[in-house]
C-alpha cells in the first residue's frame, strides 16, 4: 500500500519551541 | 498539561485546530527525530483530526506513523538527489 503522507507538506513551527528573538 | 479532546478542538478555528494538534505531536516526534521533527509534524498534520486525536491516545500508532513519514521523506529525498545528479 502506498503511503498517503506528503513529503512536500509544510513544515510545522511549534509556538512552545520558538526561539526568543 | 490537560489532554487534548475532540470537544476542546471543536471550539477552535480549523487552522488553530491543526496548530493545537501539532503542539502535542511535535514533542513526541522531536524525541524520536530531533532534526526532522518540524517536517514530520507538518506531514502528519495533513491527516484527519480524528485520526490524529487517536494517535495522541495511542503512542504506538503515532510512532508507526512517524516511522512511515520518515521513510516517505527519505525516499523523496533520495529521488531528488538522484534527479540532481542525473
Amino acid at each position: 500500500r502506498k503511503s498517503t503522507l506528503n513529503p512536500n507538506a509544510k513544515e510545522f513551527n511549534p509556538r512552545s519551541y520558538a526561539q526568543p528573538k | 498539561q490537560e489532554p487534548l479532546t475532540a470537544s476542546l478542538l471543536a471550539g477552535a478555528p480549523p487552522q488553530e485546530q491543526k496548530q493545537m494538534l501539532g503542539e502535542r505531536i511535535y514533542p513526541v516526534i522531536h524525541e524520536m527525530h530531533p532534526t526532522l521533527a518540524g517536517k514530520i509534524t507538518g506531514m502528519l498534520l495533513e491527516i484527519d483530526n480524528s485520526e490524529l486525536l487517536h494517535m495522541l491516545e495511542s503512542p504506538e500508532s503515532l510512532h508507526s506513523k512517524v516511522e512511515e513519514a520518515v521513510a516517505v521523506l527519505q525516499a523523496h529525498q533520495a529521488k531528488e538527489n538522484a534527479q540532481k545528479s542525473a
